[in-house]
């Protein structure tokens, strides 16, 4: 069905979401930010 | 059936007001309904104040020792400890909306006024306390609720408390533990010295049809916004103060040991083993509940960026 | 989505005329479906007999446009302008809009250079105000206009008709797509169990610690 086909084609299109250098770098620094958090958590549990 | 809520009998209501039960029960409203209606309006006014207290009034009725809330509206009252008749023209808005709503056949009378604590919990302060002791002395029935926006965005669910408070003098039997909160430093003494003089009540939630299909028909949006949407980066301010603030009570917690160390005037040993005990107890679980929000924000960016940055054409 | 229905009915009512024409008349019925403002897929028209008959034929030149708005761009009609009859502005029109649409099958971020170049557009003025009024307004694409960067950020531009062989690749992505979210699928279940295990060995410990307390009071009793 060529409507149909002619959606996917456009949804796929859309994909990666997201391609940017900027995006990696925040993307690294929350998860940084994370595991420093979850770093001092375990720090106050000790 | 479900829709029967909504009905307004004016004349049980009437009849409910002249026997006061609550009179000589001051523990008698132990439930609360909130419609999705005034939970949204309530939420969403709450998190429009950002960083300022906001306030406004809610109206319903009450069905044996339930308050319902069937809507809410709001004060044009801004700022920090603010008492819900702190200013003239918030009286002024509260009569005109009370009685315009009647003209337009809305029955519902005021139950109670609510407010938003961003960031810091809910419960209610001294200030609070005193507000909604006044109110239960003249506005019979009255409910307080407590909204906290922020850790509402941070912990995905809505933070919302609701109380009443006890009569002056009333000592209350020991009261069962509530959920445990996170109370910052700076309001540890105002939460802990009042927080004998009220309790709160079970909240529930309900819906109409008309709900139900709205909420449906947004059902897409919400979902597409939740998942473009990251608390990570939304309450970043909020999680940096969270760990200041802990950093705070830790040092607070540091200075009591070696106080205590010194033989100051001090309890017990045994008493101040348990005391400490407790204080670095909180303090860990507050870290903990910090990191699990972080840890739970941080898993959803992994899991979206796996399913949707990783395909390539 | 929205592309797609609008034009459903479209598409039901040109397949009919091209069903009811044969050779040069269906000159006409070519040239209306392109210059439609709201048509922008022809392959179900491509797929009429009539149509496919007339490879080989005098009036080859039909299938010719036909095949041109289903997949080419304007540089590939300005490049090959010898075998296509003249345009009509609707139809120069639709085709740059159908280019924008190819554009943003391959990037996300379109600079206005490249626009420019591929419209033949001369100024920057132009160019957006084509974007905004005959793009967005239309509904094919949706996306952002960032004058500073100059560029155009596209989050939606509905699908044109697939290319031959195109079928393949998208096949590959979606199972590629479809085996990652397997694979996370399997990963989340894996930390759920992780995590279970390491609470109950937690509370275990937790368990054995107050036993030794109680033990230890004891003796001290």
């Amino acid at each position: 069905e060529n409507s149909l086909l002619r959606q996917v084609s456009s949804l796929l299109r859309r994909l990666p979401a997201i391609e940017s250098e900027k995006f990696q770098d925040d993307f690294l620094m929350e998860y940084n930010d994370t595991l420093l958090i979850t770093y001092l958590a375990m720090f106050t549990n000790c | 059936s479900s829709d029967s809520i909504f009905y307004y009998d004016e004349a049980g209501q009437g009849k409910f007001q002249q026997e006061k039960p609550w009179a000589n029960d001051p523990h008698y409203f132990k439930r609360v309904k909130i419609s999705a209606l005034a939970l949204l309006k309530m939420v969403v006014h709450a998190r429009s104040g950002g960083t300022i207290e906001v306030m406004g009034l809610m109206q319903g009725k009450t069905d044996g020792d339930a308050i319902i809330v069937m809507d809410a509206f709001a004060l044009p009252v801004e700022g920090t400890e603010t008492r819900v008749n702190a200013q003239a023209d918030a009286y002024e808005y509260m009569v005109e909306y009370s009685q315009t709503n009647k003209l337009a056949g809305r029955l519902e009378n005021v139950v109670g006024w609510y407010h938003s604590h961003p960031g810091y919990g809910c419960w209610l302060s001294g200030i609070d306390v005193s507000t909604q002791m006044l109110n239960q002395q003249f506005q019979e029935p009255f409910l307080a609720v407590v909204i906290d926006p922020t850790r509402t965005v941070s912990a995905g669910k809505v933070e919302i408390g609701a109380f009443r408070t006890y009569p002056e003098g009333y000592k209350p039997p020991d009261d069962p533990v509530s959920e445990y909160q996170t109370i910052p430093l700076n309001k540890i003494e105002d939460f802990g010295v009042h927080c004998k003089q009220y309790y709160a009540l079970d909240i529930t939630y309900f819906k109409s049809s008309l709900d139900c299909h709205l909420l449906d028909l947004l059902w897409n949006k919400y979902w597409v916004n939740t998942l473009s949407s990251s608390p990570l980066l939304g309450n970043g301010d909020y999680v940096a103060g969270q760990i200041s603030d802990l950093a705070e009570k830790l040092e607070q917690a540091e200075n009591q040991l070696a106080h205590s160390r010194l033989g100051g005037i001090v309890p017990g040993p045994f008493q101040r083993k348990k005391e400490e005990e407790s204080q670095l107890a909180k303090i860990t679980r507050d870290s903990a509940k910090i990191t699990v929000e972080q840890v739970h924000g941080l898993m959803s960016q992994v899991i979206k960026d796996i399913l949707f940055n990783s395909v390539r054409q | 989505m929205d592309v797609e229905q609008k034009q459903e009915e479209l598409i039901d009512h040109f397949v009919k005329q091209a069903s009811a024409h044969k050779g040069s008349a269906l000159g006409t019925v070519v040239v209306e479906a392109t210059s439609h403002p709201s048509l922008f897929a022809f392959s179900e028209i491509l797929s009429v007999p009539n149509i496919v008959e007339l490879e080989g034929t005098e009036n080859s030149i039909f299938l010719d446009v036909l095949q041109l708005f289903a997949h080419g761009t304007w540089s590939d009609y300005k490049s090959n302008i010898s075998r296509f009859p003249p345009l009509v502005p609707d139809q120069v029109l639709k085709l740059k809009q159908l280019t924008v649409l190819t554009l943003a099958e391959t990037n996300k971020v379109l600079p206005y250079d490249q626009l420019m170049q591929e419209l033949d557009v001369t100024n920057v003025r132009e160019l957006e105000d084509f974007l905004i009024n005959e793009c967005m307004y239309s509904g094919i694409v949706r996306g952002k206009l960032d004058q500073l960067r100059r560029c155009f950020e596209v989050q939606f531009a509905a699908g044109r008709d697939l290319r031959p062989g195109q079928l393949g690749s998208m096949i590959q992505t979606l199972s590629n797509w479809l085996s990652t979210s397997d694979n996370l699928l399997v990963s989340i279940q894996e930390k759920i169990k992780w995590a279970d295990t390491m609470s109950e060995l937690d509370k275990k410990h937790r368990k054995d610690v107050h036993d030794k307390v109680d033990e230890v009071k004891k003796a001290l009793s």
